[in-house]
């Protein structure tokens, strides 16, 4: 039986939350300073992640963006340090 | 890349645990050849140990592995990490053992994997550029190709330098064997005006009928935004050539990637259920270019840029003597040249009938 769209997109929105924590989260990033509570938003994430991959930076998970998020990929974040 | 990397250029590196999907020497050597990648263009000296603790200690684990801060997530996703220099984790390197690895194409292949992984222990970050070992997402390349691109390049030699016996000049990847044309199954050939390019996973070899040596190029070279590993490429009737690459074409006019490319194949015409194309070639005389999918081949008019009716029909029918699945083809001087792993068939497309079959280097002149 076809997905139901909204379970679809359910999924979805967990892929992209699960992704971007993974590689885009600024906690990784070293010019993080303190413990300053992330603040940046799932879009301005999603827009750092268009921007690497050379995607159209909309901002929202359009197919092309989660088409990408679903590739085989190195556990390595894309941004800041791994330690 | 994050300085200051290792502090010295011996390291050593220790293989913990070993799949089961794959013999010990084959990981063993995978290892090791992921190790040379890097030891080829930096000072960098890699040793293994049997036992204590290396600097770069290699473990197969699943979900929740060790020490180790960061989990695994079953199949597929995630396929291994790796941490920068430094002690403890530092340079440790971890593989997921619920994918699938192996040493070929199938799977993800162990060396590709681990080369990636191997950059990481040694100071590099990502790259954002798709033809570049150390782009995050997993592609697989011929193992025969050197993995490393101008990017990889610049940036490990940024934190180790050059290898000691080459002057310290730009990065540059190991000399390239003589212009030979590509020594396996050519992936896709197209002519260009006068020439002949031959494509092979990452490089292009050029041939002018007049002149005898191949000129062997970096496809990035000519199109930095293309992949590697093209599939499909023909010279239409416009003086523009197509690459297809899975279920996508570009269109090139002169050397310029035409804007709003990669476009979908079933923009041509094609069904939803053609997932790619093995080969592709425009005759000249007809304005008809013939797409090869396994034993059928599809005609489309390059007139009306309509794709014919009546298609897909079995090439043999209409090219007695091509049976087996087409690796590449293109025509020169009005024959057809199709090519299958070593071997090629030159083709009369108004006689309907090969005239004799031929070695695949033959162009190369070796």
């Amino acid at each position: 039986l076809p997905i139901h769209p909204e379970k679809r997109n359910e999924e979805d929105a967990k892929l992209v939350q699960n992704y971007l924590n993974k590689f885009y989260s600024a906690e990784t990033d070293p010019n993080q300073l303190g413990w300053k509570i992330n603040v940046e938003s799932t879009a301005e994430k999603l827009q750092k992640m268009q921007q690497f991959f050379g995607l159209k930076v909309t901002g929202k998970p359009d197919n092309e963006t989660l088409q990408i998020m679903k590739n085989p990929r190195c556990g390595v974040p894309d941004v800041g340090l791994y330690g | 890349f994050t300085l200051p990397g290792w502090k010295k250029t011996k390291l050593t590196y220790r293989i913990v645990n070993y799949t089961p999907d794959m013999s010990k020497e084959d990981v063993d050597k995978a290892m090791e050849k992921a190790f040379k990648v890097w030891s080829a263009v930096t000072p960098l000296i890699f040793t293994r140990i049997q036992r204590g603790i290396a600097d770069i200690m290699i473990a197969f684990g699943t979900k929740a592995h060790g020490q180790c801060p960061r989990f695994f997530d079953g199949p597929l996703g995630v396929l291994a990490h790796a941490f920068p220099p430094g002690n403890g984790l530092g340079g440790d390197v971890h593989f997921d053992e619920d994918e699938d690895w192996t040493i070929g194409s199938v799977g993800f292949n162990l060396f590709l994997v681990a080369a990636h992984e191997f950059g990481h222990a040694l100071g590099l970050s990502h790259s954002s550029d798709q033809r570049a070992l150390m782009f995050p997402n997993y592609a697989y390349v011929s193992p025969s190709e050197f993995p490393l691109s101008p990017d990889d390049i610049s940036g490990i030699q940024s934190i180790y330098g050059s290898p000691p016996n080459t002057p310290d000049k730009r990065p540059t990847t190991p000399t390239s064997p003589k212009t030979c044309g590509p020594q396996t199954p050519v992936d896709a050939i197209t002519t260009l005006r006068q020439e002949v390019i031959f494509l092979k996973g990452r490089h292009l070899w050029r041939i002018y009928p007049d002149n005898s040596e191949a000129e062997r190029e970096l496809i990035s070279t000519f199109w930095p935004n293309l992949p590697p590993g093209i599939e499909a490429a023909y010279e239409n009737t416009k003086d523009q050539i197509l690459l297809f690459k899975g279920n996508k074409f570009w269109v090139i006019s002169g050397y310029q990637v035409l804007f709003g490319y990669p476009k979908n194949i079933n923009t041509l015409g094609f069904p939803k259920a053609v997932k790619k194309v093995d080969a592709a070639v425009c005759n000249k005389n007809t304005g008809k270019t013939d797409f090869f999918i396994g034993d059928k081949y599809w005609r489309f008019d390059e007139n009306s840029q309509t794709m014919e009716k009546g298609y897909p029909r079995l090439t043999v029918s209409e090219f007695p003597g091509i049976s087996q699945r087409v690796d590449a083809v293109f025509q020169q001087k009005g024959l057809f040249y199709f090519f299958h792993g070593s071997k090629q068939w030159e083709f009369d497309p108004i006689a309907k009938k090969v005239i004799r079959e031929i070695k695949s280097n033959s162009w190369f002149n070796c």
